[in-house]
């Protein structure tokens, strides 16, 4: 993350302050008519954007000229957002978006612009987007409507406010929701190269089926499945509290596959670890009951749900297994996250496999594991190295490219498959 | 038939000011 102290020097008191945020984001699915959502959940006051626009970009805080359109809320060009609340745009209709099948717009990133005014107040945010935003300075006021990037003096890895994008499409698309932690949002995937296996399967099904699927991300770096955590952590509330409004609320939703647990097993933040954002380590029992309370209201929703298998964190901050002490003394959490976690996650997994838990099962611990006995459980030796900090060691948790790439492919895409 | 489909999504979590280490 840039150093944000410079566009946000008061993010922890007034927030954001006459200033305009360009939020760059990726639409899985596209369409000429579309609907943004805005977020103030974790805001202790109202939030007024006085302008917002949807554009092409063109590269970094350019976008292409002539696509620059306004976003209405009740026919307004301002909003005002109470704490504690969302906020849904009208439709937006794209007079440069032919169809979704445009060869043109495939893959290509939109650029989301909204100009606060005054004091945002506290900021709700999405911190690992691993994707390059853009931020103009503090009091410059209103730069929706820029083509050029110039007034954009800032960047930011994460996306503020904005939680949600809507394209019209044909009422068969399915819709699924790749929902969990970090592992799912992209931690060590390749900066603004939307690397993560939800990417990666996003092409497989758009290879095969078209226009006619859709997936969206959900997850949080840290995230739980089950509470206690500080529900306003950047690691956001534990999914059985965020299942509503994040996974629920998407517009739809058909199918869910749900990676998450190694957290609320304590790899990261074992007994020694800081307790600010997770203060207990929860037993397999309790997460499996976490898991079956999430299906079963999924299910009420008619939402199919797929069980990930808990990847390997095996060596995680285990000097005896690599981890690197000389460099990184101070994020060594706990003397050994190997073998209690460990033992966690193989009762989770064998939850998550079990026929009739789930409406099927993703199994991304075999697709990333070595399964010579001589890795002592660890993933495969080549999905380790980091591929975003190349000069930093690897974590024994998240994989690489290579790793995630495995993952993208190990998923069966036919239950997704447009009736 | 048509309907509002998400295409692109993100959790929301509450910001907190990052520290270089």
């Amino acid at each position: 993350q840039p150093d944000l102290a410079f566009p946000f020097p008061n993010a922890n008191t007034s927030g954001a302050n006459d200033q305009t945020i360009r939020s760059i984001v990726k639409p899985d699915l596209w369409g000429n008519t579309m609907r943004l959502r805005f977020s103030n959940v974790f805001g202790n006051q109202a939030l007024t954007f006085d302008s917002t626009t949807i554009a092409l970009q063109e590269y970094a805080g350019n976008v292409v000229h002539g696509t620059v359109t306004p976003v209405t809320f009740g026919r307004s060009l301002s909003v005002t957002i109470p704490a504690g609340q969302e906020m849904w745009s009208d439709p937006v209709r794209l007079a440069w978006v032919r169809s979704a099948d445009d060869p043109l717009i495939q893959g290509r990133n939109l650029a989301i612009s909204y100009s606060i005014r005054g004091d945002s107040g506290h900021m709700t945010y999405h911190s690992g987007a691993n994707t390059t935003s853009y931020i103009t300075g503090p009091g410059t006021g209103d730069h929706t409507n820029d083509a050029d990037g110039f007034a954009y003096e800032y960047t930011t890895s994460s996306w503020f406010f904005l939680t949600t994008l809507d394209v019209m499409a044909s009422t068969d698309t399915v819709v699924i929701c790749a929902f969990g932690d970090s592992i799912t949002d992209g931690t060590h995937t390749t900066f603004n190269g939307n690397d993560r296996w939800a990417n990666v399967l996003s092409r497989r099904l758009h290879d095969a089926y078209g226009n006619k699927v859709s997936i969206v991300n959900e997850a949080i770096g840290g995230n739980r499945v089950i509470n206690p955590v500080v529900a306003n952590a950047a690691s956001g509330p534990a999914a059985v509290d965020r299942l509503d409004r994040d996974v629920l609320g998407l517009s739809g939703l058909t199918d869910v596959i749900w990676l998450e647990g190694i957290n609320d097993l304590g790899a990261g933040y074992g007994a020694a670890a800081n307790p600010v954002e997770n203060p207990v380590v929860h037993t397999p029992q309790a997460i499996i009951a976490g898991y079956q309370d999430v299906v079963a209201r999924l299910h009420r929703h008619g939402v199919k749900v797929y069980g990930a298998t808990v990847v390997s964190a095996l060596g995680l901050n285990n000097p005896a297994q690599g981890w690197d002490l000389i460099h990184f003394p101070s994020f060594l959490a706990t003397v050994d996250n190997g073998a209690a976690v460990e033992a966690g996650r193989l009762i989770l997994n064998q939850f998550i496999r079990t026929p009739g838990n789930f409406d099927g099962v993703v199994d991304f611990d075999a697709a990333t594991r070595d399964p010579d006995p001589a890795a002592l459980g660890n993933m495969k030796a080549k999905y380790l190295p980091n591929s975003q900090f190349t000069q930093l060691p690897w974590d024994y948790l998240h994989p690489n490219h290579a790793g995630y790439n495995a993952m993208g492919l190990a998923v069966d895409i036919a239950p997704f498959a447009p009736a | 038939p048509q309907h509002w489909v998400a295409s692109w999504a993100t959790s929301p979590a509450a910001y907190f000011v990052y520290v270089a280490p």
